[in-house]
């Protein structure tokens, strides 16, 4: 299994079309650095993505660099998969 | 150990394992009104089952096609497939929607579209979207299945590299779990609905994905979309948006929903369930029940307007 260990999931609402396409061009990023959960779309819905623990600096400097607001929706994917899971087991057993 | 689905945990997330012992389960306990079929199989070669729901009246009875986990880290919406399969056996018969419809129709249940996706999401990677199919001499995985369809196929909102996870395939229905579903539908030749279901955002809508031009049926979609997020916020307060999907999401090419429209089927609709970003994808299954509970008021709707409007 994949560990998320610090992987966030960041909540971003782009203010017009162009901040959309700055997101867009986050994509396409070798090697990739964001998942998106809930892609640029319009201004008004959020824009959520995964990022890996070790582009998080990365990105999170793109975004402020470029003036877009977000926020922290998962602040640890691995810790929610860890409940998950234990549910699971939980369930079976 | 005799295996039941009397005691399977409806409010648990599951794997295909499990998944797929219910579903023999629960077909040799409501036999009366439920069979398997088996409509193909994936890339990997696991079988891909859909669950009928019939009290007769022949293979070429009018129906309604539901289908779950098209993109498999969406965990919820399988569950929720295993909830309305428990709740259809459940409430036929005092449920008066629910018996007149399937007095006169059936309904076809796909609760694991992507088994492969899905396996893989147990396996190796949780947030896997799409399924696993590989071509020679391409470096990434997968194809998102709900962009490979033949409608709008290759527009906007779609991606033609193989590393997207919106990646649309090499050409339309190029995937055995989307041929599948599409041959099953055009041999059966009469289905009049068609539910699709997605997570997360709280949206229900209808087509056009491919495109902002509404469709025909647009005035009566939208109206009965409404109602159903009407009955659906009355069970647990829960608010869900409403619309054709490229005005109210994103403009997405090769979808279901697009193909069924234009294949000829008027009542198609897609639901983004639970939540709209708090989980996101890792819904806790303590969100399970209510969340089939509030969906199955709003599919309950479509089904009453379904039968109230043969065509």
């Amino acid at each position: 299994q994949m560990n998320f260990t610090g992987d966030q999931v960041l909540r971003v609402l782009a203010k017009d079309e162009m901040q959309l396409r700055l997101l867009r061009e986050l994509e396409g990023l070798k090697p990739q650095k964001v998942d998106f959960w809930r892609g640029p779309a319009r201004p008004s819905l959020p824009v959520d993505m995964r990022v890996p623990f070790s582009a998080l600096r990365d990105v999170k400097g793109y975004l402020e660099s470029h003036g877009l607001s977000y926020s922290v929706m998962i602040k640890d994917i691995q810790v929610l998969l860890d409940q998950e899971r234990e549910a699971m087991a939980r369930s079976r057993r | 150990l005799e295996r039941s689905a009397s005691s399977f945990s409806y409010s648990s997330y599951h794997t295909l394992e499990e998944i797929y012992n219910w579903i023999d389960s629960f077909v040799t306990e409501h036999a009366d009104i439920v069979s398997k079929i088996q409509i193909g199989h994936s890339f990997e070669n696991r079988s891909i089952l859909v669950l009928k729901f019939s009290t007769g009246g022949g293979s070429e009875r009018q129906a309604v096609w539901i289908d779950t986990g098209i993109h498999s880290r969406e965990w919820i919406t399988h569950a929720t497939g295993i909830w309305t399969a428990k709740q259809i056996v459940s409430e036929y018969g005092k449920d008066r929607v629910l018996t007149n419809l399937l007095d006169t129709m059936d309904i076809f249940l796909e609760i694991v579209s992507n088994p492969d996706g899905f396996a893989f999401t147990h396996s190796m990677n949780r947030l896997w979207r799409k399924n696993r199919s590989s071509q020679p001499g391409v470096p990434c995985i997968g194809v998102d299945l709900n962009r490979n369809w033949r409608s709008g196929f290759g527009g906007n909102g779609s991606n033609d590299n193989p590393c997207s996870e919106t990646y649309r395939g090499p050409y339309p229905q190029s995937e055995p779990e989307v041929s599948a579903v599409v041959n099953f539908i055009t041999a059966h030749g009469n289905i009049k609905a068609l539910i699709s279901i997605h997570s997360y955002s709280q949206m229900l809508m209808y087509p056009y994905g491919h495109s902002l031009e509404p469709v025909s049926d647009q005035e009566e979609l939208h109206n009965l979309a409404k109602r159903a997020v009407q009955a659906l916020y009355k069970v647990h307060g829960i608010k869900y948006i409403y619309g054709s999907i490229s005005t109210t999401l994103y403009v997405a090419s090769g979808i279901t929903v697009d193909w069924a429209y234009d294949s000829g089927i008027k009542y198609c609709f897609s639901f983004e369930l639970r939540d709209t970003g708090r989980y996101g994808f890792l819904l806790p299954a303590t969100q399970i029940v209510p969340t089939a509970e509030e969906m199955w008021m709003a599919i309950r709707t479509i089904l009453k307007h379904i039968l109230r409007h043969p065509y």
